[in-house]
């Protein structure tokens, strides 16, 4: 069986608004160590991995592999029912047909114990391995900032280019009837603070289709910073680090012809 | 024109 409790129910919300609208269904995959969800979007494009340290939760048990089916939508409905600051508690037995979840808040007059169930079902999706990369290019940056950079630029066209070069890293955008290019210069520091690095081996292009880069700043919430890993011809590696765990996502590049 | 790679072609199944 599975019972794991949850400060507060905001992690997992924010987490849903970050997977939902690239998966529909996915396993949360319950063990020893945590909660790990891997998922790849309907195209085959992207892939988002999350990971829920046991540590993170105010109380785990989990006695063997646990494998819980989930429809995000309907997850998505039952936690919307919880308040951000609930403590929330998952809990499934080891049949796991049911996910049940409980809000715990204490108002000025009184406890409020609320209790949802819903069901769940049996997913059969391909696991990907995904290989460890030494990566030419890592840049961390803001995540509000990266937010704002692929959104502004989804509005000229549907690809950017990012280049990681000595200068900096470069997003462009060539649309239609606009283009646009946004500089990150490697030493951006405001007032000693260090705000980002850039760390560099080798040049990097690549190319994205930006209505996914948007989808995966969904995670903006979860953590102020975002890393993005990069080599010539591989996926993209997009990592939100928080607390109790990451979420990551791949995305796959578009390569000229 | 550019064409959009699938995730299978860089990462295998388990």
């Amino acid at each position: 069986m599975l019972e794991a409790k949850l400060s507060e129910a905001a992690l997992l919300k924010r987490l849903l608004d970050a997977v939902k609208e690239l998966v529909s269904d996915a396993n949360f995959e319950c063990n020893e160590e945590g909660i790990q969800l891997q998922a790849m979007d309907n195209s085959h494009v992207a892939l988002v991995s999350v990971k829920l340290y046991a540590s993170g939760f105010k109380r785990y048990r989990c006695d063997r592999p646990l494998p819980l089916g989930v429809n995000l939508g309907s997850l998505t409905k039952v936690l919307k029912c919880a308040k951000d600051d609930d403590i929330c508690t998952l809990k499934a037995g080891d049949d796991a047909d049911i996910l049940s979840l409980t809000y715990e808040a204490k108002s000025a007059y009184a406890d409020r114990i609320a209790e949802y169930e819903m069901k769940l079902m049996d997913i059969d999706a391909d696991q990907l391995g995904i290989p460890d990369t030494d990566y030419d290019a890592s840049v961390t940056m803001p995540s509000s900032e990266f937010l704002r950079i692929v959104r502004d630029l989804s509005l000229l066209g549907e690809s950017v280019r990012i280049e990681v070069s000595k200068e900096g890293i470069r997003f462009v955008s060539d649309g239609e009837a606009a283009n646009g290019n946004i500089l990150i210069k490697q030493n951006a520091e405001a007032s000693g603070k260090k705000k980002g690095s850039i760390e560099m081996n080798s040049a990097v292009t690549l190319t994205f289709s930006l209505k996914y880069l948007v989808n995966f700043s969904k995670s903006s919430s979860l953590s102020k910073k975002v890393q993005l890993m990069m080599s010539n011809d591989v996926p993209l590696l997009v990592s939100y680090a928080f607390n109790q765990g990451h979420i990551r996502y791949y995305l796959a590049p578009k390569i000229g012809d | 024109k550019m064409k959009q790679k699938s995730l299978m072609s860089f990462f295998g199944k388990k």
